[in-house]
């Protein structure tokens, strides 16, 4: 679903914010 | 077990895609969609976020959105 692509996102740009 | 996929969630892949044109992590997710990778949506983010990692490629904003890309 668009909703779990939404999510998914949003924890893989958690993890890479915590990143930079 | 043999575990179906037709698309597999690699730093190689990732890395001719970001050469290509600059993507979101939305359109990365996209090109390595659970139901073709066989990986659960917790594997592939914490999968894509170690090769985006090791990869470190260039980020720039378009339209408002950060986008990564790598150069040859």
């Amino acid at each position: 679903s668009s909703s779990e692509a939404d999510e998914m996102a949003a924890a893989l740009d958690a993890e890479l914010n915590d990143f930079i | 077990t043999h575990i179906h996929s037709d698309v597999q969630l690699t730093e190689e892949a990732v890395r001719r895609y970001l050469i290509r044109k600059p993507m979101t992590t939305k359109d990365l997710l996209k090109k390595f969609q659970t139901k073709r990778t066989g990986l659960s949506s917790e594997q592939t983010v914490n999968v894509l976020a170690q090769i985006l990692k090791r990869l470190n490629p260039e980020r720039k904003n378009v339209n408002d959105k950060m986008h990564f890309y790598l150069t040859e």
